[in-house]
């Protein structure tokens, strides 16, 4: 029996959100949701990038800017704008390495705060970094917006392959659309043979995308420059903005 | 201003109740937890492993034992006993690839269920596999039960030390001991030229031992035999065992 959906915050300048979400932590979700963010900015879209991981808030380490967002006389947030790219983060209302030891209810909170108190404006998309796990933020978002459709991240590995399929469970059953997959970490090239190597086995999204019948968006190879600088991943996501506009 | 712990759940028959966390995912945590509770166990004493990441419980796929657990007629579980391991798992309640929608408090009850709930018996140590973040299931555990201490897992990644870093602060605050860390996928060797390749970047775990006077337990490489089987990653954790005992 489905979740009901209800619409309890009303973005009307913003046309599209679309959740970057996996159900694994560590298969680069953040990673690859700033890249992606930055990838449709740089395509001409006006973007914004709202950072749901409220226990490991990583959007501000992967653009490098800490800036803490002004609250205007009538409570609402301003977000920072990063070369044209507007975020929001638990991490810019923080001391760093400041931990947040809160139960679900505050998760909820938060949640709806960052949708219906920040200042977004006119965005052609709103992306959302989920955290892991299928819990109170997943459930929030889905029930207080009307989402655009979600987008799963995993590894090659069995493990994430596994968690990644019950969040798409799950978002079937809050009847969002899943728009596709992209997995990461595939394989890495040796510098010195440039051959391939699976470290964490082969085509486990690819394999994913075709049990649910998904598009597969990317492969996306261990690359040490994206660990050092996560825009290093940049050039693996562009070519995903023109694939997605065939799915909408 | 430490959070007030109480003895809620009393386990007499439980010599030592250690943590294994992380705060950050998908940095080999199940993995880790999986494999010290079969190295403890292996040197001769009675062990418990309780899964206590409900949203991705992944210790019965590690296991590779999905049996049911029975209950009595006073609504107690019996634990799977596996090779001698005793362990539970909402995986083991689940079927495959369900996923698990709750809010924050049903994990309270889960967590409180797994602990008071199961007739573990007598052990000398009880291991509990803790989610990402510092939520719910975090405050749960360290309120209920008087915990022994907690191993902290990262990898390299300076993204992964920072949520972990978040994770030790949150034991402190919880009057909670760590007793170590943990960094794994510290290196992968290339089969071929047997270099080692620091695919996630250096030392990251041991800078962080180093920076908060913690020993640093274990460098365990990426090897993607731990992919294929977990318990191909016994070898690297036998040597713990000797090394807790001497923080004990
Ligand atoms: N393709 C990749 N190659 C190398 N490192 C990566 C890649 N994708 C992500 N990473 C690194 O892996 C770690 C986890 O990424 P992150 O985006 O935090 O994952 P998640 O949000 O899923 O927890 C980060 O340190 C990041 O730099
Ligand atoms: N040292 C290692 N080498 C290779 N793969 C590993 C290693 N440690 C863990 N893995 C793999 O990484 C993935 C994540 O591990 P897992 O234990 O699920 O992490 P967590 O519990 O932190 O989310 C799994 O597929 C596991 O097989």
């Amino acid at each position: 029996k489905p979740i009901p959906i209800r619409t309890e915050v009303s973005l009307p300048t913003v046309k599209k959100i679309i959740a970057i979400s996996s159900g694994k932590g560590g298969v680069g979700k953040s990673t690859i949701a700033t890249n992606i963010a930055k990838a449709f900015q740089k395509s001409g879209y006006s973007v914004g990038l709202l950072d749901a991981d409220i226990y490991g808030p990583n959007i501000p380490t992967l653009l490098e800017n800490y800036a803490r967002p002004t609250i205007t006389h009538d409570d609402k947030l301003v977000p920072i704008t990063h070369d044209g790219l507007k975020f929001i983060s638990m991490g810019l209302l923080l001391e760093p390495g400041q931990p947040v030891i809160w139960r679900g209810p505050m998760l909820h909170g938060v949640v709806k705060q960052f949708l219906a108190d920040v200042i977004w404006g006119d965005l052609d998309y709103l992306f959302v970094d989920l955290p892991p796990g299928t819990g109170d933020v997943h459930l929030s978002l889905c029930q207080m917006v009307d989402l655009t459709g979600a987008i799963a991240i995993t590894t090659p590995q069995q493990l994430s392959v596994a968690d990644v399929r019950k969040g798409i469970g799950m978002f079937r059953q809050l009847q969002v659309e899943v728009l596709g997959i992209i997995e990461n970490m595939s394989y890495y090239v040796h510098p010195g043979t440039n051959e391939k190597i699976y470290v964490f086995g082969k085509n486990g999204g690819k394999n994913l995308a075709e049990e649910w019948n998904l598009p597969l968006l990317a492969q996306i190879p261990i690359d040490p420059a994206i660990c050092e600088k996560s825009e290093n991943g940049l050039t693996y996501l562009m070519p995903v903005v023109e694939k997605l506009h065939q799915v909408f």
